[in-house]
């Protein structure tokens, strides 16, 4: 057998990449063979905070031929080997040639990017996580304004019907808590009031002044024990004429280690006892809507509204394409994709944000969230379906969560 | 890739474009329409 071993030539061969391939989309089958099947023949997801004893999530992707077949394949590894690739260096005078092409066929604006010198990107990773010029996305001034979190195409909007449902035009609709984790995962959070208005509980003071709120800056009003007061003077300590004095007031680096009666004014407000609406007669529903960003377009994120992230909940998932044609055939894509749910609040009650990632671009990026890593290969994560979830609360004691200011940078979307 | 807004709102309008009720929150915004970062969506 020594004899054997030792002179017997060794000669390689390529193998067709078609093998290759199969044999991944073949060790990927027989993986989701054996994933827990309910009765009903469903596959099973399974959460990490899943409490004995509860019913696990049904997630089941179906539709046609097409789907099924990609929901076989490996998407995920697919993914890794896609940012691996493209994040090799290119040779320098390929680069200017190269990133004019991709611009040319997805229609990329060279004149908007932050770093003209095309040869300082070193692969196609980097040039796809560009910046902008500064002030190239003036953000709309109006104080009330909801604005576009990305450059994209709007794909649905609409209204949350009551029981949760999120309707499309088109008539896709899955439950909210499918999207984005149900309240009682670790963290209670308000419940859309019933359009009638009725006060939130534990409270006796009329509705339109127990809405949950948030403290921003500059124009916002608060009542504290029936006295009004500015924010800034609330947080600063200055008082116009008007108010009663206030305690001693705080500097800035002061706001790091707040004072107690800081901390408890603070919570007073956010927990909406004394929170005055600027209009005290709307009773709130919930809104949804989607943007798809296309190859091409700029692929970081920003904050809609000034708004406190408050908890991170990471949906391990697949990496299915987003675009709108696998949209249209793929119920229930946004509860099978990989994605990270940002939930927090902003002055009229709940306010979400979920990137959802895809094959191409399966890495999520929330800058400030350094332990966050999607598009896993291991770990408790490569788990389909499973959840992990992450509270924000000591990024800021006195606002409970990450102040995500209108128009700021949240993160992004890399390559694989 | 994509990224889903869900948030809470006062009143508001469905989807059609109707205008409820004054204060509430209203789209403005069109389903296949292109947008930018820092573009208004709606206003409350």
């Amino acid at each position: 057998l020594r004899q054997a071993l030792s002179k017997t030539r060794i000669e390689w061969y390529p193998i067709p990449v078609g093998l290759g391939i199969g044999f991944l989309a073949f060790s990927q089958f027989r993986k989701a063979a054996r994933r827990p099947i309910d009765e009903e023949d469903h596959i099973v997801a399974v959460e990490e905070s899943q409490s004995p004893g509860q019913k696990p999530k049904r997630i089941r992707p179906d539709g046609p031929w097409q789907v099924q077949v990609l929901s076989t394949m490996p998407l995920k590894a697919f993914s890794r080997a896609w940012g691996w690739f493209n994040s090799r260096p290119l040779p320098v005078f390929l680069r200017t040639p190269g990133f004019k092409l991709y611009s040319y066929i997805f229609g990329v604006n060279l004149d908007e990017i932050g770093n003209p010198d095309l040869t300082s990107y070193r692969n196609l990773s980097e040039f796809f996580y560009r910046e902008l010029r500064p002030g190239i996305r003036p953000i709309d001034p109006h104080p009330n304004s909801l604005v576009s979190p990305a450059d994209g195409t709007i794909l649905h909007f609409g209204e949350v019907r009551p029981g949760g449902q999120v309707e499309q035009v088109k008539g896709m609709t899955y439950p909210l808590d499918a999207l984005i984790g149900s309240k009682t995962i670790g963290q209670e959070f308000p419940t859309p009031p019933a359009s009638s208005g009725t006060s939130s509980p534990g409270t006796n003071t009329p509705p339109e002044l127990s809405q949950p709120g948030i403290l921003t800056p500059d124009e916002e009003f608060a009542i504290v024990n029936g006295i009004h007061y500015t924010l800034p003077s609330l947080l600063h300590g200055t008082s116009s004429d008007s108010e009663p004095p206030l305690p001693p007031p705080l500097s800035e680096s002061d706001l790091g280690a707040p004072t107690p009666n800081t901390v408890s004014v603070a919570n007073d407000l956010i927990e909406g006892t004394t929170w005055h609406t600027l209009h005290p007669s709307a009773s709130t529903k919930l809104f949804f809507c989607v943007i798809y960003l296309a190859p091409g377009d700029y692929h970081r994120y920003h904050s809609p509204v000034n708004w406190v992230v408050q908890l991170r909940r990471h949906f391990s998932g697949e990496l299915f394409s987003v675009s709108p044609f696998l949209q249209r055939h793929l119920p229930n894509l946004f509860t099978l994709n990989e994605r990270v749910a940002l939930l927090g609040k902003w002055k009229h009650g709940l306010f979400t944000m979920t990137p959802v990632g895809a094959t191409n671009v399966g890495s999520i990026i929330v800058n400030f969230d350094k332990e966050l890593r999607t598009n896993h290969a291991r770990g408790e994560l490569a788990r389909p379906g499973a959840l992990k979830e992450a509270s924000y609360a000591s990024a800021s004691e006195v606002l409970g969560g990450w102040p995500a200011r209108k128009g700021e940078e949240i993160g992004g979307f890399k390559l694989g | 890739s994509t990224v889903v807004l869900v948030f809470e709102a006062p009143g508001g309008e469905n989807v059609e474009g109707k205008i409820e009720g004054k204060g509430g929150f209203r789209w403005e915004c069109r389903r296949g329409g292109k947008v930018k970062v820092g573009e208004r969506l709606g206003v409350v």
